[in-house]
């Protein structure tokens, strides 16, 4: 899967890849404080084993749970199970529904993307990415975003909770790279000094279909050097 | 010399009168059945005979036409207000001349009987058409025929197509009297993504009861199950103007439950009875969930309770209640009236004390088998009492045990209190009938469900909030739109679940509706306009029940309205057939009969009087079932 950091005080973006194996579940998001966990589980595309299929992952599975609210939410490219113990409500993609209560929010619109908020600070969306269902190789597939975050804690973790607190970086000595269109840089970040590359991603938020281009500053090797530790330091077992 | 040999061995004659086709077609458009049984005799004997046409049909459904045909000459049934036709009847009795009526018969059925003079040779057409909103119970729509032909049938045909804009998921046909050879060769059912069929079409050889006999094996029920494709919860259509929504969440877990079983132990409960309420009542708490709460009050002349307040349902709990339910044993009088105050009065106090989660919802059922007799016995102080005490705060659900009540008193204490009413018969299966409604009313999903659409769009809705919405029904509002050019709009429905409140949205494009409903021209024209009349008048019916005065009156003259525009045989109207007899032209009436179709009520014991309950047992039966030595009553 790939991750874009938006950078608001540089007004620039990071991104990197995570390449795992299917099946393997990261940890993105763990704020011990308002007790919420984000996990997600990566797909290859079909049929695709360790080695087989183009290489390319996705999530296919994402959990958030709140520990203090003793509630969790599973989510898959076919389903959303919510709730806590066996009392679980199981809702498809098909609908278009609003669950309350207090504290939370979910809202599912239909075939298209759904929407957590945790009180008034947390709010994350997740975007169906649905392909032809008879592609020979892609699959469905789920984009995470986090919309707000300023009611999470500093001590925030996580592929993606790392980077809710502010940081800085800087880039320099900007050059042409292996590929003429994507110039490679220095970036320092964290205290590491990082070889990156200029690139884009897409943000599915807006337009689940086309998405809108984002310019950002490619961290290669998983991230490494940009994300705090090695990126295995984030798998964890199961989804929840 | 052939030709004369095979008339003598015709088959299916039976007293000269040959039933060469019945047919019972059915087509099933969006829930909404239409029926038709037609039934074509001739008279083969040298003199003529009168034929009856007998045919019984569910009592939900109602009857919309009938037409005898003699010889080619159609005389056709005429839906009037019932006093009208009444008049018209009373004028025809007067003049000594006799009539067809439509009876109580059973649970769920009723019987349309009509009879005629045939001259010698002349051939005779039935035709009876019949529609009603198949209702889901248990996650299945179930359509119900009684077949019960008095002779062979050399056409004999069950003919049922159904059209489910949402896809049919599953469809079975069963009958009661199959045999292996039936099943074989003469029973098909097939589906395939919106429609579905089932025939059934036995052979005369196949209809015997043994292969030299000449009665027929076809003798029961015969009943097809289906349900639909729930891609999203709720599913809207729109036809010419009219709309019908259907919504029926599935995946959302049950709601716990606070209940409190009213059990009657008077004296008239004795034997059979208790013993059968003691094992409902067994098999009840093996289903309670660790969740719920309950608690028993035992009712006779005076009031027992197990426990003072609500218990949760523990193991342990739970072991100790089935210790008390068999130790239940009859004794003394009917005192409904403490008994259910009793419950009430403790479901309110376990939710003002917190006894009970937040998010449960609570039930009150009352089992009796007789009228109060003891401490208040007014029915109608009864009803105040227990209105005033739940104020609307819970359902009330009242089953009526056997025949030796007022049920009508039950029904309206149960729908004041936004519950229902449900007679328990007292057979052999009564325990499993008590079983069967608590397991219905067990498991909701929903509570406080209100189904909302935007203001201004929509008119002439029918009841769009409902107490619960329970797992496997279905909940059904129909309306019609102001615009009927609109190109869209939006339902929601909002209802509190287990863990959370929930809004389900149904976006309706009708442009998608429309090349969606293209295909179904085949099956019948204006379904959703005649479902949404359907719904609206047993609503109005249902209201009616529980009005007075002004309001009572509003009720009715719209309920009879739109019996008399969409040609309902309800209990407002009746249908009025003229037909030729004795050369002396006869009127018959078909009433639709009410639940209190226990006894004899006085209009029909004048009509008795006077020579109108014939026995019609003295002529042939046909069509799908027979006529058989059921009580002549009537419960208009």
């Amino acid at each position: 899967p790939h991750f874009i950091i938006h950078v608001p005080g540089k007004n620039d973006t990071i991104c990197f890849n995570i390449d795992e194996k299917p099946g393997t579940v990261l940890r993105l998001i763990q704020d011990p404080v308002t007790g919420i966990t984000v996990t997600g589980q990566i797909i290859g595309d079909k049929g695709s084993g360790p080695s087989s299929g183009t290489g390319k992952t996705y999530f296919g599975k994402l959990g958030i749970t709140n520990a203090w609210m003793d509630f969790r939410i599973e989510v898959t490219t076919e389903k959303i199970i919510l709730g806590n113990g066996e009392a679980l409500s199981t809702f498809r993609w098909l609908d278009t529904v609003t669950v309350t209560q207090t504290g939370l929010s979910v809202t599912i619109n239909r075939k298209k993307n759904m929407v957590v908020s945790f009180g008034d600070g947390v709010k994350f969306v997740i975007v169906l990415h649905q392909v032809w269902k008879k592609h020979p190789v892609h699959q469905d597939f789920l984009g995470f975003y986090v919309v707000d975050s300023h009611r999470m804690s500093a001590q925030t973790h996580g592929l993606l909770g790392q980077f809710f607190r502010p940081f800085d970086f800087e880039v320099f000595d900007i050059r042409p790279g292996s590929d003429p269109t994507k110039p490679d840089a220095t970036m320092v970040v964290k205290s590491h000094q990082l070889t990156v590359t200029r690139g884009s991603q897409k943000d599915y938020r807006k337009d689940t279909s086309v998405g809108t281009k984002v310019l950002c500053w490619f961290v290669h090797n998983n991230g490494e050097g940009l994300i705090d530790g090695v990126h295995t330091d984030y798998i964890v077992p199961s989804l929840f | 010399l052939r030709l004369l040999g095979k008339r003598s061995l015709r088959e299916g004659v039976v007293d000269g009168i040959e039933v060469y086709s019945t047919k019972i077609s059915c087509k099933v458009t969006s829930r909404f059945a239409h029926n038709v049984v037609t039934t074509r005799a001739v008279n083969r004997a040298d003199k003529a005979k009168e034929v009856s046409f007998d045919v019984e049909l569910p009592k939900t459904a109602f009857i919309t036409n009938f037409t005898l045909t003699i010889d080619g000459v159609t005389y056709p049934g005429n839906i009037k207000e019932k006093e009208v036709a009444q008049k018209q009847y009373e004028k025809a009795v007067s003049q000594g001349k006799t009539a067809g009526l439509v009876k109580a018969s059973g649970r769920k059925l009723e019987k349309f009987t009509v009879s005629v003079n045939v001259a010698a040779g002349s051939k005779v057409t039935f035709e009876l058409t019949y529609e009603e909103l198949l209702k889901r119970h248990k996650g299945k729509y179930e359509m119900y025929i009684k077949v019960q032909p008095k002779q062979l049938v050399r056409h004999f045909e069950i003919d049922a197509h159904i059209f489910e804009p949402q896809g049919i998921s599953m469809l079975d046909a069963e009958a009661s009297f199959i045999t292996n050879d039936l099943l074989g060769s003469a029973l098909t059912k097939s589906f395939s993504g919106k429609k579905g069929h089932v025939s059934f079409k036995p052979s005369l050889d196949q209809q015997r009861s043994c292969p030299t006999c000449t009665d027929s094996l076809l003798n029961g029920d015969f009943t097809i199950v289906y349900d639909v494709n729930r891609e999203s919860p709720g599913n809207v259509q729109v036809v010419n103007g009219y709309f019908v929504h259907f919504f029926a969440p599935q995946g959302l877990p049950v709601v716990p439950k606070n209940i409190v079983f009213v059990i009657d132990i008077s004296g008239s409960m004795a034997g059979r009875k208790i013993h059968q309420t003691r094992d409902a009542l067994l098999k009840i708490l093996d289903d309670m969930k660790e969740d719920d709460y309950l608690n028993f009050i035992l009712f006779s002349t005076h009031v027992t309770t197990w426990k003072d307040s609500l218990v949760q349902a523990t193991p342990a709990n739970l072991e100790e209640a089935r210790m008390f339910v068999k130790n239940i044993r009859d004794e003394g009088m009917t005192n409904i009236n403490d008994g259910l105050l009793r419950g009430v009065h403790m479901l309110k106090d376990a939710r003002e004390r917190h006894l009970v989660p937040e998010r449960s919802t609570s039930i009150l059922i009352m089992l009796t088998d007789g009228d109060a007799n003891t401490g208040e016995s007014r029915p109608q102080k009864i009803q105040e009492n227990v209105r005033n005490a739940i104020g609307g705060k819970f359902p009330l659900y009242n089953l009526g045990f056997g025949n030796n009540l007022n049920y009508n008193f039950l029904e309206t204490m149960a729908l004041e209190n936004n519950g229902l009413a449900r007679r328990i018969y007292e057979d052999s299966d009564a325990n499993l009938q008590l079983q069967g409604f608590y397991e219905e009313v067990a498991n909701p999903l929903l509570t406080n469900v209100e189904v909302e659409y935007p203001e201004n769009a929509i008119l002439d809705l029918t009841k769009n909030n409902y107490p619960h919405f329970y797992d496997g029904s279905e909940i059904v509002v129909a309306g019609r739109l102001v615009d009927s050019d609109m190109n869209n709009f939006k339902a929601d429905v909002k209802g509190h679940g287990a863990l959370n409140d929930l809004t389900f949205t149904e976006e309706v494009d009708m442009k998608e509706m429309d090349a969606a409903l293209k295909e179904q021209g085949y099956i019948f024209g204006n379904y959703i306009e005649r479902l949404w009349a359907y719904l609206t008048i047993e609503q109005l019916l249902e209201r009616r029940k529980n009005a007075f005065g002004e309001e009572k009156e509003n009720l009715t003259a719209q309920a009879l309205e739109l019996s008399l525009k969409y040609h309902f045989v309800t209990p407002l109207t009746s249908m009025v057939v003229t037909k030729p007899e004795d050369n002396e032209d006869q009127t018959s009436i078909a009433d639709k009969p009410g639940e209190e179709a226990t006894s004899v009520t006085p209009s029909m014991a004048y009509l008795r009087r006077i020579g109108l309950g014939r026995p019609v047992a003295q002529g042939k039966a046909l069509g799908a079932s027979s006529f058989s030595d059921v009580p002549l009553v009537d419960g208009d």
